[in-house]
């Protein structure tokens, strides 16, 4: 699993 | 998206109109931290820049969440500051937000995932979010006791963070999906309630009101 940049979680 | 994720959302959707409720049904302010709903504004803000970067057309209800937490947490700051000022309780809401807001743009800056302007604002509200509450907390113990729909509030704000904990989870085992800076300070976050959790769950849920020392 690595380390996602994007943010998609409020 | 997941049920832990979207019952984590409501809860926090709950916990902004349950504060708002209160404040505007009883015209008061007392007993709500006007530093932490601030730091909580400065969250929203710093974290949904890109709504004012590019504007989007609202096309999902992503969008219109930010906007709802954005505009909800402003609105909140000014019935606190301004509309109800004369109820705002000055004295008690006495911890320094400086040492809260400049420890996390400190950690922001060096423990970051990307090292960039939109990067470290996220990360600065992840940080300033986890620490957020702590105001709150402080003039309850200052006071000595919470109102029971302040409790609500408090027990809505706190649960929506623990949900995103078993959202992060499920996320991990069946996305493979991590967000270390998220993660972690979401469990410090959540931590930093689990005081209350134990009195709420103790005598609010029993109709008794939440008094300290406990």
């Amino acid at each position: 699993a690595s380390d996602n940049a994007v943010h998609d979680e409020l | 998206m997941n049920i832990f994720r979207l019952f984590g959302d409501l809860s926090h959707l709950a916990a902004i109109a349950i504060l708002l409720l209160k404040i505007w049904k009883t015209r008061s302010c007392a007993g709500v931290s006007g530093k932490t709903q601030l730091l909580f504004a400065v969250c929203f803000i710093t974290r949904y820049i890109d709504l004012f970067l590019h504007f989007v057309s609202l096309y999902n209800t992503e969008k219109v969440m930010k906007l709802i937490y954005i505009s909800a947490s402003v609105f909140t700051c000014y019935l606190i500051f301004f509309k109800f000022k004369a109820t705002y309780d000055g004295n008690h809401d006495s911890m320094r937000a400086e040492f809260l807001i400049v420890p996390a743009a400190g950690l922001a800056c060096l423990i970051n995932t990307k090292f960039d302007a939109i990067e470290i604002l996220w990360t600065f509200s992840i940080y300033l979010e986890a620490v957020a509450i702590l105001p709150q907390l402080f003039l309850i113990s200052k006071t000595g006791e919470a109102e029971t729909i302040t409790s609500h509030y408090l027990f809505a704000q706190g649960s929506y963070r623990a949900l995103y904990i078993l959202n992060w989870i499920y996320r991990y085992h069946y996305e493979s999906h991590v967000d270390t800076i998220a993660i972690v300070a979401g469990v410090v976050q959540t931590i930093l309630y689990c005081d209350f959790f134990y009195l709420y769950i103790t005598k609010v849920v029993k109709g008794q009101k939440i008094v300290l020392p406990a």
